[in-house]
């Protein structure tokens, strides 16, 4: 995947941290210090749709026969994750017990063209 | 909207960098309180004592038999754990005790768990850990009932009823997941642990009230899974 730089406009991965103290929530989550809400972002202009490696898969390729058969039927293209992980999260619960769990999916580690 | 710039992929207007990080900020707060099946923030938190939390920890390291058993709050690294059933939500949950009334053979101690939790999870196991101070000389014959309130909440039944003969000081541990799964249908679950002692030798769990000799309950969780839509 491509990480966003100042002026991407092309499919890429946008970095973004949530620092808990910063929005006050430093009293109840006691790890991590923070959360790292990437986004997928930017343009998927036809001929990176579906690049393999980028979000490769039987649905992609089949787009691409369509495509290939006629350039009208072609459909729009996202910039979606290719590759996501958990937060694991450590943290007071409203009765003070210590809860531990691992959020799937919340950490978004790269993006690419449908 | 900042002036004349446009979303590259959808044209709409792109938002103000403030506003942007703003909208983000509320976001990712939705998010994580979503995913935790919280309506909001819990309000400030009272932490256990750091005696208590480090006396926790120190017991559950030692009962360390393989990683495997461990509660994964205590497995090295933050990072997530591979455990069976990944893929569902799972919850590890440290509980210290409150304490309730007591008189001279009986000691009352209270485990909260949160409605959130109840009521989305399914336990799959909970063991109570005890703490006995010097018992007088010879075996002392200890009750451990676990009490829960009824649907009503105006009495408690009793869950079940276990005797021990506390031989030496030193923590011991009791199976509770069957109480305290039966508590997921309450309002505010809570579960009552007495103990009861015989009069004349008095309770090897009162001698000890400092903190890192504090009872606590760890249970194991998992997200429900959705009930599966009968396709007819």
């Amino acid at each position: 995947g491509v990480d966003c730089g100042a002026d991407s406009r092309m499919c890429c991965r946008q970095e973004f941290f949530v620092d808990f103290k910063e929005i006050g929530w430093e009293d109840w989550i006691i790890q991590p210090e923070g959360y790292h809400m990437n986004y997928c972002a930017g343009l998927c202009p036809l001929h990176m749709a579906g690049i393999p490696g980028l979000a490769a898969s039987f649905h992609t390729a089949v787009l691409n026969r369509i495509k290939a058969a006629s350039a009208a039927a072609a459909v729009d293209s996202c910039c979606v994750p290719t590759q996501r992980r958990p937060l694991s999260l450590l943290y007071y619960d409203r009765d003070s017990n210590i809860v531990k769990t691992d959020i799937p999916d919340m950490i978004v580690d790269s993006c690419g063209c449908t | 909207a900042a002036r004349g710039e446009r979303c590259p992929a959808c044209g709409v207007a792109a938002l103000a960098p403030g506003t942007q990080r703003d909208v983000l900020l509320a976001l990712a707060k939705q998010s994580i309180l979503t995913k935790l099946r919280l309506p909001a923030r819990p309000s400030a938190p009272q932490p256990p004592a750091r005696g208590a939390l480090l006396a926790a920890l120190r017991r559950l390291r030692e009962q360390r038999s393989d990683t495997a058993a461990l509660p994964g709050m205590l497995r090295d690294g933050p990072g997530p754990h591979p455990r069976p059933g990944m893929g569902l939500q799972e919850y590890e949950i440290l509980s210290f005790a409150e304490s309730g009334s007591s008189t001279s053979r009986t000691v009352h101690l209270h485990f909260r768990f949160s409605r959130e939790l109840a009521r989305s999870t399914e336990i799959l196991q909970a063991t109570l850990y005890l703490f006995w101070a010097a018992p007088s000389p010879g075996a002392q014959p200890v009750t451990i009932r676990l009490l829960r309130p009824d649907p009503a909440g105006t009495n408690t039944t009793v869950a079940s009823e276990t005797r021990l003969e506390v031989q030496r000081p030193g923590w011991t541990t009791l199976d509770v997941g069957p109480a305290v799964r039966s508590l997921s249908g309450q309002e505010s679950p809570r579960l009552t642990v007495e103990l009861e002692v015989l009069e004349d030798c008095g309770s090897p769990l009162l001698a000890d009230h400092s903190d890192s000799h504090r009872p606590f309950v760890v249970a194991q969780a998992r997200a429900r899974t959705p009930h599966r839509v009968r396709r007819r």
